[in-house]
């Protein structure tokens, strides 16, 4: 069968795939889970970029019938589309924990996730933990992190700091990790990033009146939350799943109803009618996966939690 | 429960998901 080329890149590698040209979204993202040996699929999605918006494939649609970039060969980014409520409950195999802990340590070193500097120093020190094993003053000598980025930008430049100084601070960190194994050192890493307020919430600039984009919507595991345009620490309001009755768009505009009849409905205009499918999509997936967290898990999961329980002891007696 | 009536239109329904996974 005639064939075309897609390259696939992840948090930490590059791969090359000829897919058939009858393929569906679902055979290329399968055949990239499979490769990577992940198992816990559902959170994940191969992005690409179109005309400056983010954009997911699609699984049931042909790969060629979607409005992906013209290019040889066509490049996507696999990554983690939907969050889990608790990672230290939902993220049961080592490969979904490592991507997962990649992708959020870029999104607070590109500062897309906010952080204080003192909580970038712990995280920081966890990384390390996770990169170098426990910390050995005959082996780690001062300037042994001077390669590694570790720390915002903003952060960095916050200070009057040299880089030793920064380096000093964050080994003092690291030499308390003694005894944390790499997937217990990037789990502590994702307990505490989880708790920051713009961890895995995806935002889109939104305006109530025309020509007023005053507003932004944010998506996350929990549900939707409306924000002034200079604050995405705290919502002027949210809406849970559970309280949502339906999500609807025509053109630029989006409604949400909520499930009291008697509350008001929510209207607003996004910037495109692009946006306004991503972020039905969005709402779609999450309120899929807030479900099944609140549903008897499947015998798939049951399998994989009793798997994980019997790879950490293993790993514990191992350490 | 997801209904897609025109190209530049769309609707889910939550109500309805919960109901057919239940």
């Amino acid at each position: 069968p005639k064939t075309f080329k897609v390259k696939v890149i992840t948090m930490d590698a590059e791969m090359e795939f000829s897919c058939e040209m009858k393929w569906k979204g679902k055979d290329l993202f399968d055949l990239v889970c499979r490769t990577l040996g992940l198992r816990e699929t559902w959170f994940f999605g191969l992005q690409y970029t179109i005309k400056g918006v983010c954009a997911w494939l699609k699984m049931e649609k042909k790969v060629l019938e979607q409005e992906i970039p013209k290019e040889d060969p066509t490049q996507f980014r696999f990554l983690a589309k939907f969050y889990p409520e608790k990672v230290e409950e939902e993220l049961l195999q080592e490969i979904t924990q490592h991507l997962f802990f990649l992708q959020v340590k870029k999104q607070i070193l590109d500062e897309e996730i906010h952080c204080s500097p003192e909580v970038t120093v712990l995280l920081a020190s966890y990384a390390v933990q996770a990169k170098y094993g426990d910390y050995d003053p005959n082996f780690h000598k001062p300037g042994f992190l001077i390669q590694d980025e570790l720390l915002p930008k903003r952060v960095l430049k916050q200070y009057q700091m040299t880089v030793h100084m920064w380096e000093e601070k964050i080994t003092a960190w690291y030499a308390e990790h003694r005894g944390i194994a790499r997937d217990e050192a990037e789990m502590n890493y994702l307990k505490i990033a989880q708790d920051l307020a713009m961890y895995g919430v995806n935002y889109f600039p939104i305006e109530q009146n025309k020509n007023h984009r005053d507003l932004l919507l944010g998506v996350d595991a929990k549900g939707i939350h409306v924000y002034s345009i200079n604050n995405r620490f705290s919502p002027n309001r949210s809406f849970e799943w559970s309280a949502i009755r339906n999500i609807s768009y025509s053109e630029k505009e989006l409604t949400i109803k909520p499930l009291d009849k008697k509350a008001e409905v929510f209207k607003f205009f996004s910037s495109q009618l692009k946006v306004n499918k991503l972020i039905l999509q969005l709402c779609i997936g999450n309120h899929d996966l807030f479900m099944k967290r609140r549903r008897v898990d499947s015998i798939e999961i049951q399998q994989m939690k009793a798997q994980a329980r019997e790879e950490k002891a293993r790993k514990k007696m191992e350490h | 429960y997801f209904a897609r009536k025109a190209n530049h239109k769309g609707s889910y329904s939550l109500v309805d998901a919960l109901k057919s996974k239940v």
